[in-house]
């Protein structure tokens, strides 16, 4: 296998190696796709976990949306090599791959990631400029046709939480909607994000339960005691709305929409000491717990398709 | 490439709404350059915000006058980057090797 170190942070250029040893040496169910190009030209590349069939029920996950948020990219890388290894010797992973196909986009905003490592650590959002504006970049996570443009987003061009000129105008959102609405059959849309230990659906954009509130809350409920299982992190469930507060324009809340019944969104662990800056010590002990409460989700997917 | 020797995380607990609310009127000053790592939203969440060298008496005066509880969650930022760093080249050297 490669010699791929998993419990130390890396550059987008050795991330992405990575994806292609993984789909070199697990080629009989990993493959690399490209869904697009971010802003600043840099491929959107996504691993196609699939033992066959077309079109199959298919569950998303992506990660580092939030540029600076590291530890979301570094356990995403993980989970795809956890994903590859557990095929055949996992007996849940081996019936949900022989049944559903697993997207996987570690890296949601190259721009920024490749940004945090060359200027400013510190950076969230993508890189765009747009037209007339001062200031670069919009929060990608605000940018989805989801109550875009409402509360909890600015339309000031320089906060952190600028919604952009328009819904999907960010290319590294459009690219993630089109793949998805070209695809047909995505059943479940899991996005990590870092950090505060919250397990969230929908909605962000309004404060009124979603249709399948009690199943969404149950399956939540059981994803986050599979977390606590390991080393006793704490997530709390809800809807983004009663969770945190009311943020338009999100991902799961358009996924939602879209007719994503399982959509979640992670945020991962808050050691209250380092936010989103986890040391590298705690890339693989993040990556673990977060695996067992996907798994959960997606067990519960597999058995119930709709 | 932009440092942050001076900055500090702080992480503040509101006590009850009135007090989210002035921090959610922090939120609005964009001369401190402030960034909130964890918005404020309900008093049970913490507030975490990250604040330039130049703010950070001002800030402090504000959450004090304000009997707003805070503690220091990141003393100096770039310390916490350098480590980042060394740890990132150090682990690179080894996969060279």
């Amino acid at each position: 296998s490669s010699t791929f170190n998993y419990g130390t942070y890396h550059s987008l250029t050795s991330i992405y190696e990575e994806l292609d040893n993984l789909a070199h040496e697990c080629s009989g169910i990993v493959s690399k796709l490209t869904i697009g190009e971010s802003y600043e030209k840099r491929p959107l590349y996504v691993l196609k976990f699939s033992t066959g069939g077309t079109n199959r029920p298919a569950i998303w996950i992506d990660a580092g949306i939030h540029s600076r948020e590291w530890i979301t990219q570094a356990s995403a890388i993980w989970i795809a090599r956890k994903i590859a290894s557990d095929y055949g010797s996992d007996p849940s992973i081996t019936s949900l791959l022989d049944k559903m196909d697993i997207f996987l986009l570690a890296v949601a905003n190259p721009d920024g990631y490749e940004f945090t490592h060359t200027e400013n650590r510190m950076w969230r959002k993508t890189r765009s400029r747009n037209q007339g504006c001062l200031c670069i970049g919009v929060d990608p996570n605000r940018n989805w046709d989801a109550g875009f443009g409402g509360p909890g987003a600015s339309s000031n061009p320089c906060s952190d939480t600028y919604h952009g000129p328009s819904a999907n105008s960010e290319v590294e959102v459009k690219s993630i909607v089109d793949f998805i609405e070209n695809h047909g059959n995505i059943v479940a849309f899991l996005t990590l994000h870092s950090y505060s230990q919250l397990l969230m659906y929908p909605y962000g954009y309004k404060c009124t339960k979603p249709a399948d509130y009690a199943e969404l809350d149950s399956v939540g409920k059981a994803a986050a005691s599979s977390i606590h299982s390991l080393y006793g992190t704490t997530f709390e469930v809800g809807s983004i709305c009663t969770t945190i507060y009311q943020a338009s324009g999100g991902s799961i809340d358009w996924s939602y929409d879209y007719g994503i019944k399982y959509s979640f969104a992670f945020e991962l662990r808050d050691t209250g000491t380092y936010g989103f800056l986890l040391p590298a010590s705690q890339i693989i002990p993040t990556a673990e717990e977060t695996w067992l409460g996907l798994k959960t989700i997606m067990e519960h997917v597999r058995d119930n398709p709709y | 490439l932009e440092t942050f020797v001076g900055h500090q995380v702080l992480r503040i607990r509101a006590s009850n709404k009135e007090q989210i609310q002035k921090l959610q009127f922090l939120e609005t000053l964009e001369h401190l350059q402030l960034d909130f790592w964890l918005n404020p939203s309900s008093p049970a969440l913490p507030v975490d915000v990250r604040i330039p060298f130049h703010s950070l008496q001002a800030v402090k005066v504000f959450l004090e006058s304000n009997s707003i509880e805070y503690s220091i969650l990141i003393e100096d930022l770039q310390v916490v980057l350098d480590e980042e760093k060394q740890a990132m080249a150090l682990s690179q050297q080894r996969e060279r090797s």
